[in-house]
């Protein structure tokens, strides 16, 4: 007989934590600290300030010999804008809840991450996070813990304070069973990839053992901020669609298309409801289902609409993205480094810039470096696992003939690929790996073969020199 | 200024619809066709009767040139329990909704599949799917769709028809854009597979082009069921404790721990409790939050335990595995076909079986196999993209050294692996790959192994006999 239940978002991730990259307590200590941090540093950009962040973990129970589980305390402080205090326990404790489901680039993406951490932390030590906000005004702090059942908070405490000193920001902390000597390397890992994507973020990190690691910014300078943007037609479906039209004002067709759609004028949105053989006076109200369906079939095949707004997009930059690489790989200007942003493109009516980095030389074969290292990175977040099942590894692997630009399997060299989007075609909710979109494809292999070219240029010189020096 | 809103579980698979498996039109069709026929599957086995299963895809709309979508009509039959007239609109209008969150093996387990297989339908044609389905009384036929912002099936149309001919099943019926051409291969490759597991599935394929292609059943034994079990102590954590204990009737510790876990005696039930310091007359309703957590770590380090009960899990068995490869596969009693069963093992306190089954020989040569084909399999779905991120994958190519087998690089050679468990480590929702867990690649790793020192044998005797026949 079966018996036939509904289980809450939160029950669904509490039961299948791994597929959030909570599968065991080393994995799930790296995937609580990037997942914080990705939401702090998104919190200090759209605040447009330099980030400055405190991390520090913390032992609280040292592992009774091999066996026992080892719990941290991890605590995490931006300046970054703050929640308003009626927000705080949902943006914690609710799955499925954020303020980044609009059409604007951002780590943050699903409305999860930071929920599961303190899911994590709860169901392996059974204490309440603490939350610390301010946009500016007072200082409310929470104590809560997650309704699992019913995806919904429980708040235990919630005190205001006085903000004397005007701080704006968050802070959370929490306990989670860890295995930080597991995850350590990955964890250094994460944060100095993070340093060289953001030079302009400062990251003080305190291990379990008291060692401190303080990632310097190297600027105040900081890429323009994205902007949100409307739907560009192409991407658009039947679901969006009526849901646009079941919630416009717009009197007629003509006027929803240029009120609801990025770059959409007079004259395009007359000639592209034309093609549809939608009249442009008919009121949105009056359409039927076949209507729709019509419509989404001819924005999909409709060739003049302008090419989506990549203002909504932020990408690294040529030279921040060069000067963090500098910087973290210790380069001198004798190397090789070259930095390149493509233009944009689109997927799926969805746009995405690709920008690549290389570094090659002396600086990095006295480090250790052999044969090509990859930094993979979507939105700003370093990929660190699921290298090979990645379109980044893929294009890099198979699109490219090193051979033909003079690398050799142990030539030490640094690929660096950033790709950023409304829309990063994640495989999974765990952010590690891209799939095989080909518009993306092809634009990181077109960004790596520009580079390579300047590469071999370099490469061959630095052979004709080493000839004439052995004369 | 930042805008906080939640979003249903049915819009984030929305607007998330690839990391579910519909990322395209062609890998959609695919994702439909595997997500209806393991619901039904499931619903047979249930059942306990030999699945018939008839599969029809249709073009509705062809493609008006090649930029065109494609829109199809799909339609599944089977023969499994049918689903309660209540239930019906739930099961297929609201994602995280089933009968399938219960500790026993089955192929759905997250809820969503056939929801999101209805919700791709609904969005590329705004149609809505019919659903017609009999426990043995009346059929219950609905039309209906999907509020996607709320996560609510709406029904559009329901009847009641008398059942004269007492039929049991269910018929799913909807459309959707896809993309045949592209999706043939691995529709075709899913079907085998699936044959290839189980032997005693009839299924009837019909496609776009009214070609017939039909798996008919090797035999009609069939797996014995599997049961639900209770949980194991060894994979319990403060959550799923705290639930027990919050909805036990269980007057005292030392009945709790019998009454709601498998395979506690009352002797283990005293010794476990006192190794954790709980009283074991205390009633459940004392326990603090610090005991619940004391519980728990108690539990994961016991080791008194029994063996977690592999009474959950329904493997296929070496015959019936040996059977169905041997019909997909065309094989002959002189070619070397052989199945092995590993003994139950667990991760995480979730028991697991892995079985594997290896052919080579001149049948497979002929049919132009050249090199290890691997056939991956969990919970009898066959696993067919992303293979080199699979744990399995991983165990066959990276820990068996296969020249000493005698298996050159173009070998004939087939390697099916069948994971079976209560929760399979799938990396996504998609249910594509295996995550690495270490237990379940060494129980891969030491199946292939086992097969492989019989494989040796008898390649060494083909060469031997090839050989003599040459003198
Ligand atoms: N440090 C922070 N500063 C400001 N806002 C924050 C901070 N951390 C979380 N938030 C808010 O909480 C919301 C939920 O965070 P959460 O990490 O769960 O999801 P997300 O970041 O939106 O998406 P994702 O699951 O992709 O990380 C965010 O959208 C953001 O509005
Ligand atoms: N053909 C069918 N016969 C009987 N019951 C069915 C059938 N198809 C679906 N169901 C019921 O509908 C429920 C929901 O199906 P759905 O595919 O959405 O989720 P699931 O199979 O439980 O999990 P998964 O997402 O892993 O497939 C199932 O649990 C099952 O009870
Ligand atoms: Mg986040
Ligand atoms: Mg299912």
């Amino acid at each position: 007989e079966a018996s036939y239940q509904s289980i809450s978002p939160s029950d669904f991730f509490y039961r299948n934590r791994e597929i959030a990259g909570f599968s065991n307590p080393s994995r799930a200590l790296y995937s609580a600290v990037r997942e914080l941090l990705e939401n702090s540093l998104d919190a200090c950009e759209a605040r447009r300030v330099p980030p400055d962040i405190y991390l520090r973990i913390r032992e609280v129970l040292p592992s009774k010999g091999e066996e026992g589980p080892e719990v941290y305390s991890l605590r995490i402080e931006d300046n970054g804008t703050g929640i308003p205090d009626e927000y705080i326990p949902l943006c914690f404790g609710k799955v499925f809840y954020g303020s980044k489901y609009i059409l604007r680039q951002s780590r943050g993406t699903f409305g999860l991450g930071g929920t599961i951490t303190i899911l994590y932390g709860q169901i392996t030590t059974h204490k309440p996070v603490r939350v610390a906000s301010s946009i500016g005004k007072e200082i409310h702090e929470y104590e809560m813990m997650i309704d699992i059942e019913h995806n919904e908070p429980i708040v235990l405490r919630h005190e205001v304070h006085e903000n004397k000193k005007g701080w704006r920001g968050t802070i959370v902390e929490l306990q989670l069973e860890g295995d930080y000597s597991r995850s350590m390397n990955k964890i250094y890992e994460y944060l100095k990839q993070t340093a060289m994507v953001c030079p302009y973020a400062d990251i003080t990190f305190v291990d379990p053992k008291g060692r401190l690691y303080r990632f310097e910014r190297a600027t105040d300078q900081m890429p323009p901020p994205p902007r949100a943007v409307k739907p560009h037609p192409k991407g658009v479906d039947v679901e969006t669609l009526r849901r646009m039209v079941a919630s416009t004002r717009a009197r007629n067709m003509k006027a929803f298309m240029m009120e609801h759609f990025q770059g959409v004028g007079e004259v395009t949105a007359e000639r592209f409801l034309n093609t549809a053989s939608i009249d442009p006076r008919t009121p949105p109200g009056e359409l039927g289902p076949e209507d729709i369906v019509k419509l989404v079939r001819a924005a999909n095949d409709f060739e003049e609409f302008n090419r989506p707004d990549p203002s909504c997009l932020s990408p690294i930059g040529e030279e921040l993205l060069g000067m963090g690489i500098k910087k973290e790989l210790n380069l001198t200007d004798a190397d090789f480094l070259m930095a390149v942003q493509r233009r944009p493109s689109t997927y799926l009516g969805f746009p995405f810039i690709v920008e690549a980095a290389m570094a090659h030389g002396r600086s990095l074969a006295r480090q250790g470096f052999s044969g090509i290292t990859l930094y993979r990175f979507a939105n700003k977040i370093p990929l660190l696992f699921d290298e090979s099942s990645c379109v980044i590894w893929k294009a890099v692997n198979r699109n490219i003939n090193w051979s033909t630009y003079l690398v050799s399997p142990d030539t030490p060299l640094v690929v660096a690929v950033h790709v950023c989007s409304t829309k990063i075609p994640y495989k999974s909710v765990g952010k590690e790996f891209l799939a095989d979109q080909p518009e993306v494809e092809r634009e990181i292999t077109n960004a790596i073969r520009q580079l390579a070219r300047h590469l071999r240029l370099y490469i061959s010189r630095s052979i004709r020199m080493a000839r004439e020096r052995r004369r």
